[in-house]
């Protein structure tokens, strides 16, 4: 599914250099259940970005379900995107004036889908993050732990194959965190692959496989023998 | 110092109301160390903006140092702002087109420093967080985590008497959510009055008051025997 060969990024700040990612290598296989875990700046975000398709490495090969991804153009890394990803963003990227359940519709209008079935997978979306009495707020409306439930059900209504979530339980209290990770747990055991950012090992803790990064490099790769 | 007697705030959505916070009354000391919790939703960070004079009450009476904010006009109300509250937001409010370093020196602008002393108190601040190799990184060349550190910095660069922290260590790994508490705890000790809101029972722990907020009011006072 997801191949990284001697994957790195680099980012070029004129006098200086910064290697977000340095020589990664590493592979996801179908309907894995993965944490991906590390100090702050040491690199996670980076990764997801280039796993999602939203940004491209600097050096090294990606291949997904056996197709160079660098080799793609843009159409067709849209496609993938849009067909196969759900994306959790750290900084949850909502549209300001847009209420919620337009935030949430949003990647439905992309992938073709009628205006009544749209509002029904979008309406369904919120309800599952228990945000039915929030759908019409915009975000600046809504408190932190409510804009990034949004981002979660915006990422899920596509019924997206790979879920990629950075931080998506960073502000929420223990009890809505749980909640958000038992979704994410029954969308995995329906087949789906799900990689998910943590700083927290009680949330890595529902994955099965835990990579930590240190200075943009896999410091570790280990199965979580409690899952 | 702060005094609440029945603060509420009200949002009107039109065809509904949003009860954010009901019938508030509290108060907190100077040099007092306190964390505030509660689940997503239920007005902690409502309650943050009232006391750091950036909203307004609906209903009730908010003193400040012996003086009736709701009474002050809105020169008084900046001029409290800039001199006693450092104020760190849950969503960071970083201006995107400037560097960490000039993101940081912002509130001392205000505050008419010079601009050599400008300089090196807002290399302190950010050396204080452990970014001093990144402050010529604007916003969004930054993870979310040193994002939040910048912001934890400006709050802290002008020497502030109230510091109000809105989550300050979510985006953050354990290593160096404790540094920034330690940093907190010794502004503390040296007796500035710290107010933080956090969803984590191990960063509440650092206060010696720990007061739970659900559904917009106060659901327990208690002291922090362990602090
Ligand atoms: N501008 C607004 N208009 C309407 N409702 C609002 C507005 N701002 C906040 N709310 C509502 O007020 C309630 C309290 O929000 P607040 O941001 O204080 O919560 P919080 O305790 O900080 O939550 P979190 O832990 O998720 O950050 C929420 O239910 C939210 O939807
Ligand atoms: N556009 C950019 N330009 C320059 N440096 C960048 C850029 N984006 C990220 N960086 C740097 O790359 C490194 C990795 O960033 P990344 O966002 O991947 O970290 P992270 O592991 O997600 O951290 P956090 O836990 O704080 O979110 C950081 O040191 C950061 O400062
Ligand atoms: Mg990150
Ligand atoms: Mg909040």
């Amino acid at each position: 599914l997801i191949r990284f060969e001697e994957v790195a990024k680099t980012y070029d700040m004129g006098a200086t250099q910064v290697f977000a990612l340095q020589g990664v290598s590493m592979e996801i296989e179908r309907n894995e259940y993965v944490a991906i875990m590390g100090p702050s700046g040491s690199g996670k975000s980076t990764l997801m970005n280039i796993v999602g398709c939203l940004d491209v490495p600097t050096a090294g090969r990606y291949e997904l379900n056996g197709e160079m991804v660098s080799e793609l153009d843009d159409d067709e890394l849209a496609r993938i995107r849009n067909q196969e990803i759900g994306f959790v963003f750290q900084t949850f990227n909502l549209l300001p004036r847009s209420n919620a359940l337009r935030n949430v519709e949003l990647p439905l209008i992309y992938a073709g889908c009628s205006a009544k079935e749209r509002r029904e997978r979008a309406v369904d979306a919120l309800d599952s993050v228990g945000l039915a009495d929030r759908m019409d707020h915009r975000p600046n409306e809504l408190s932190g732990g409510q804009k990034q439930r949004v981002a979660v059900a915006r990422a899920l209504a596509n019924d997206p194959s790979i879920i990629l979530a950075d931080e998506p339980t960073g502000a929420l209290d223990t009890r809505t965190g749980v909640e958000i990770m038992d979704l994410f747990s029954s969308l995995h055991s329906s087949g789906n692959t799900i990689i998910i950012v943590t700083h927290e090992e009680h949330i890595a803790a529902y994955c099965r496989r835990i990579i930590r990064f240190r200075d943009g490099r896999i410091e570790s790769d280990e199965f979580n023998v409690e899952a």
